[in-house]
């Protein structure tokens, strides 16, 4: 009734693109904002 | 046919995945194992999208348990978006055997980025009212199914590339020391809680008063709002570039202070070698990040530092020292 899933700890697409001088660009074309991710997560304000 | 919407999901930072197979014979994937989302969706073989052509993808004919419904489903994520069916199949996670689980099958990812990422799809952990169309996440699946000892799973992350786990069903005492304290969930949505207080050098310098603050598997950061993270990145002398990341000076870590986020009244300190990353070609970058709302988000930065566990029977949250 216990079952444990290994995971791995992968560069983040954030490192690659850094590497690949591929960030900045990304930063110029995209307003990255990581609340978007829970639009239905309630606020005390 | 119906549409399916789920919500915005960010791959930028995400960096812990696991693997999963879906099908008869079993196809396989890697997936992250997101607690800030509710569906589970990898690439279908008939998408002929650039960011499908380097990952597994889905083959519906080859499986001999695949039910189609009917069904689309249309998925935003960061800097692109995917837009895909619903099928139906055995999805297997670990041994836990997972049958008729319905998940979503990408035709198209126009995001011209996800074409990087090493990880194929996404398995959300988050509670089922936050999952596309009401389908049923593949969690409370398996407790249907009567697979798991208890209704609960647990989150161990290592700075190490390997050594991470899931556990579904339990605990493992082995991942931490001390006790475990016990944080009612706030909104049964995503694995949100209230936060008392942000401290830095003994001054509280963030969400005083209280604030709202979700613990996240799929962001590897700790986010909060612009004059919460801007304090905190003063009190520490980190500076921002133009692009928003904030850097500060390598050999300066070791004197930087813990960041103390106090939860229930209990105090959870994460160091200066915690909340920094060195990459080879820079200075030290910090892995907090402003968001548009008022909402904290702590992600893996938080995670690797205190056992997370996801308590579903109790809808609560516990942690202790990892």
């Amino acid at each position: 009734g216990v079952t444990k899933l290994p995971l791995e700890r992968g560069k983040k697409l954030r490192e690659v693109l850094r590497e690949k001088g591929l960030l900045h660009r990304f930063f110029q074309h995209h307003r990255y904002d990581i609340a978007t991710k829970f639009p239905h997560a309630f606020s005390d304000r | 046919t119906e549409v399916a919407t789920e919500p915005l999901l960010n791959t930028l930072d995400m960096e812990y995945y696991g693997n999963i197979s879906i099908g008869t014979p079993p196809q396989d994937f890697t997936v992250v194992f997101d607690t800030g989302s509710s569906n589970l969706w990898v690439p279908s073989v008939s998408c002929t999208s650039l960011a499908c052509q380097n990952h597994q993808t889905f083959n519906p004919s080859q499986s001999s348990t695949y039910k189609s419904t009917g069904q689309n489903l249309s998925i935003q994520y960061g800097t692109g978006d995917m837009a895909g069916i619903v099928g139906s199949d055995t999805v297997t996670v670990a041994s836990l055997v997972d049958t008729n689980q319905l998940f979503g099958l990408s035709i198209t990812e126009p995001g011209q980025f996800f074409v990087h990422v090493k990880f194929d799809g996404i398995l959300g952990l988050g509670y089922p009212n936050l999952a596309a169309d009401g389908i049923t996440p593949v969690f409370d699946n398996l407790v249907n199914e009567s697979l798991l000892e208890e209704n609960l799973f647990s989150v161990y992350l290592s700075r190490e590339t390997t050594g991470s786990v899931v556990i579904f069903g339990g605990i493992d005492e082995s991942y931490f020391t001390g006790s475990i304290n016990w944080i009612s969930v706030s909104y049964q949505g995503y694995w949100q809680i209230s936060m008392d207080s942000i401290i830095v050098n003994g001054q509280e310098i963030a969400c005083s008063g209280g604030c709202q603050a979700i613990i996240d598997t799929g962001t590897s950061l700790v986010a909060g709002p612009p004059s919460g993270i801007n304090t905190i990145h003063s009190a520490v002398g980190a500076r921002q570039d133009t692009y928003g990341e904030y850097h500060m000076n390598c050999s300066s870590i070791s004197a930087m202070p813990d960041v103390i986020f106090v939860i229930d009244g209990v105090q959870y300190p994460v160091s200066a070698l915690a909340y920094t990353e060195q990459n080879d070609q820079g200075p030290c970058i910090s892995s907090f990040q402003n968001t548009s709302g008022d909402l904290w988000i702590l992600g893996d930065v938080f995670i690797r530092v205190y056992y997370s566990i996801f308590d579903r029977a109790n809808n609560r949250i516990g942690l202790a020292k990892a």
